[in-house]
């Protein structure tokens, strides 16, 4: 039965030389919907639904086709990333398969490809693109993180580009969640984690230490660094503004709050100069524990966020970083916070 | 963990610094 659902799949029934792909778009369609249901089964029938799935050559290489394909419905792109990430992520910790099937390691560097460049495809294809392998860097070990960071072009600068000027916030989640997973992962002690995590500070420096909202793009860069990088986009020059914490939604804030005290955290092998301000690094911190500090979960997760991440600092630091009189002010609001929140945390507690 | 253990660990680590 499988086998027949998948046939229009498999068979290709798509017409490559016409815009609307021919009549059988609609029943390839259909049959796509199907598998997508069908390889996210769970238990040991889904196991075995998508060994078989994975082990069909002719299918991969059409929903790889679909994916790639700027003429296809946005909707059968989307759901032959479902498929394909499912059937990845799977045959990782149960067989193997998919490694052998075609196109393991090609379906993770299109998805690099798809999710960081912009002027190709849309954002919300991009948005799947990268979910799915934030997905698939968080489920792997070091050969995903290897694959994708060792990708084509420069894909450390193209991730964090996405993080700091992305409009989607679908895509800078998925970015800061790829960034943090690299750092777990990636243990390599090598040129290009030095160059991940320098990218990352910077990133978080632009983005912690400055937006206060009252700068555009080109004031902060220039009170960040002290010089403008030559290779950079210069979409700042545009009067294009980095969005200021007050106005970030709690999941981004979260993430990118993760995604600094990660870095810290695994930090055993690298040398990591301070390259934050530490005074308006630690007042913005301040003032958006203050402006979130209601017992909310969103809220909460922030501020454990911000915790975490300031304990990975001080670790890191020895406490040098916060010499500052502003560390006893935000410990003050963290306190305060912790406080209000105290109910809802041991609640959360309890019920995970 | 809690936020208030955070803290509070937050707290001993720049204490001992």
């Amino acid at each position: 039965l499988v086998s027949k659902i998948m046939a229009p799949v498999t068979s290709d029934l798509l017409d490559h030389t016409t815009d609307d792909h021919g009549t059988w778009c609609e029943v390839v369609g259909r049959s796509m919907e199907v598998m997508s249901h069908l390889s996210g089964a769970q238990g040991e029938t889904g196991a075995k639904l998508r060994h078989e799935i994975s082990s069909c050559t002719e299918a991969i290489r059409t929903l790889s086709r679909i994916l790639g394909c700027n003429k296809c419905k946005e909707e059968m792109r989307q759901r032959a990333i479902w498929i394909l990430t499912r059937l990845y992520t799977d045959t990782i910790g149960i067989s193997g398969s998919f490694e052998y099937s075609c196109c393991g390691e090609d379906f993770v560097r299109m998805l690099v490809n798809i999710f960081t460049q912009d002027n190709e495809y849309s954002s919300s294809i991009r948005g799947y693109a990268g979910e799915a392998l934030s997905n698939i860097c968080f489920l792997g070990g070091i050969s995903d993180a290897t694959l994708i960071i060792q990708t084509s072009g420069d894909v450390i600068n193209s991730l964090t580009q996405v993080l700091l000027h992305e409009e989607n916030e679908t895509c800078r989640q998925a970015s800061a969640e790829i960034l943090e997973c690299l750092c777990t992962h990636y243990t390599k002690d090598d040129e290009y984690l030095h160059k991940l995590k320098k990218a990352i500070l910077k990133v978080i420096g632009k983005i912690l230490c400055c937006g206060d909202g009252t700068h555009n793009g080109e004031d902060i860069e220039s009170q960040c660094d002290g010089t403008q990088e030559n290779n950079e986009p210069n979409k700042d020059a545009q009067g294009f503004q980095v969005e200021t914490l007050s106005t970030m939604s709690s999941n981004l804030l979260s993430s990118l709050l993760c995604l600094c005290g990660t870095v810290y955290n695994t930090s055993s092998v690298i040398d990591l100069r301070p390259q934050l301000d530490a005074s308006s690094f630690l007042n913005n911190l301040r003032d958006m524990v203050v402006k979130r500090s209601g017992p909310t979960v969103e809220n909460l997760s922030v501020c454990k966020a911000a915790g975490n991440m300031v304990i990975s600092m001080l670790k890191y630091y020895s406490g040098g970083f916060f010499k500052e009189d502003n560390f006893g002010s935000l410990i003050e609001v963290l306190s305060s916070a912790s406080k209000k929140m105290l109910d809802l945390d041991y609640s959360m507690v309890c019920s995970s | 963990r809690t936020l208030l253990s955070l803290v509070r660990e937050a707290k001993e680590l720049h204490a001992m610094a």
